[in-house]
């Protein structure tokens, strides 16, 4: 239906779902991505139970404030060239971008988005 | 994993998008 009312924009569809065994379902039915705040909700008391001071991380994460650390997606156009012609490693990456390291904005690398695949801090 | 390959995106932290 979100299709049909906006052929041209092509819109980006985020679902949520109660139970995110029906994940498959959905995407079927053309969703792009399927969230499930119950699923968040169980893991994140889940860790904080496990790991003390854990929900603040991720309440930290989930603002988007200016000046507020998040999560970014850096794709190959907004990466230099170099690190895919000398084929770096995982730790490779992550020490040029600290050796680059500036006040005004710094990253850290935490992973590797392959395809639909996220892998955090990959092992070699 | 071995090395980053070409179509590989970087996930990162940051306060604003940053330039690599």
């Amino acid at each position: 239906a979100i299709d049909k009312l906006a052929k041209k924009t092509k819109p980006y569809i985020i679902a949520e779902l109660m139970d995110r065994s029906n994940k498959e379902l959905t995407e079927g039915a053309g969703a792009n991505e399927v969230v499930s705040a119950g699923f968040y909700r169980t893991g994140i008391m889940l860790q904080s139970a496990l790991y003390h001071g854990m929900s603040h991380i991720f309440h930290e994460l989930l603002q988007y404030e200016q000046n507020k650390t998040s999560v970014f997606i850096v794709t190959e156009k907004n990466i230099p060239q170099e690190f895919y012609d000398e084929k770096l490693t995982f730790q490779d990456a992550a020490r040029k971008i600290n050796e680059k390291r500036k006040a005004p904005n710094p990253v850290i690398l935490i992973g590797v988005k392959r395809g639909d695949q996220i892998i955090l801090n990959p092992h070699s | 994993f071995d090395h980053i390959k070409k179509g590989d995106a970087l996930v990162v932290l940051a306060e604003k998008f940053p330039k690599l």
